[in-house]
């Protein structure tokens, strides 16, 4: 039921990801997200995914070695998702000293490997700045967790986030956003299969209620 | 470095619901 309905290959499902700045003040923690992927737990009357032809996207990442049309290529499709966000960017939280910005995610997976993930940031298709993590399985409930807790967010993106934040009007940011990518590859450290693809790309939210998305598959037909 | 001017998002065949922000109910 998930690998149709969630960001889930035949092996590796994203439960969770968030990336956030918080903050201290009068001893109470404030947090803001920018995105969010919170937990679900879809049926099969829940609608599947609609699909989006990767081919559409490719010159949006890197095109050169690593990039998404190799990966793509290299398979298995079942784990290539394109996520569109609607980053909340009306958080009050001063910036300064003292903020911390994080990017956390958590997955569940169906095998004990260790697991790479590199999130790639893209600035008209071509890489700019790469993170790579090593995150080990721990079995809980029968099943293989990976936690990546309060990652820090490098200072490229932080400096991204002020600029974006200081544009006076929405349709500004957007024009910013429609050239930034972030693509997410988490792999088997040990073969280098891909275990999941997530290519993120972005929109300013205009809704009250927070960051908003939506996940598509992504196929070539 | 030059960058390569790129086909508008806009302009792409993606699903209406691309352009469309969820609502919370």
């Amino acid at each position: 039921v998930w690998q149709d309905r969630t960001i889930a290959s035949a092996k590796l499902r994203l439960l969770e990801y968030s990336a956030f700045m918080e903050t201290q003040r009068d001893r109470e923690t404030y947090k803001h997200l920018f995105v969010h992927i919170g937990p679900s737990n879809p049926g099969y009357s829940d609608p599947v995914l609609e699909s989006i032809d990767v081919r559409q996207i490719y010159d949006k990442f890197s095109e050169k070695k690593g990039g998404l049309k190799e990966l793509y290529e290299k398979g298995p499709h079942n784990a290539f998702f394109l996520v569109k966000f609607w980053a909340d960017l009306s958080s009050d939280v001063e910036e300064g000293s003292g903020v911390f910005y994080g990017v956390s995610s958590q997955y569940s997976g169906t095998e004990n490997v260790t697991i790479s993930v590199s999130t790639k940031v893209c600035s008209f298709g071509k890489q700019v700045v790469e993170k790579v993590e090593t995150e080990y399985a721990h079995l809980d409930g029968g099943k293989y967790m990976f936690r990546i807790h309060r990652s820090p967010m490098c200072e490229y993106m932080i400096n991204f986030i002020h600029k974006l934040k200081h544009l006076p009007e929405k349709y500004m940011m957007n024009s910013v956003l429609e050239n930034f990518t972030i693509l997410q590859v988490v792999s088997n450290r040990e073969t280098q299969e891909t275990l999941l693809c997530i290519a993120f790309v972005f929109e300013v939210s205009t809704s009250e209620h927070g960051a908003q998305y939506h996940v598509y598959r992504l196929v070539n037909d | 470095g030059s960058t390569v001017e790129q086909v508008p998002m806009r302009k792409r065949q993606l699903p209406a619901s691309f352009w469309e922000e969820p609502k919370l109910t």
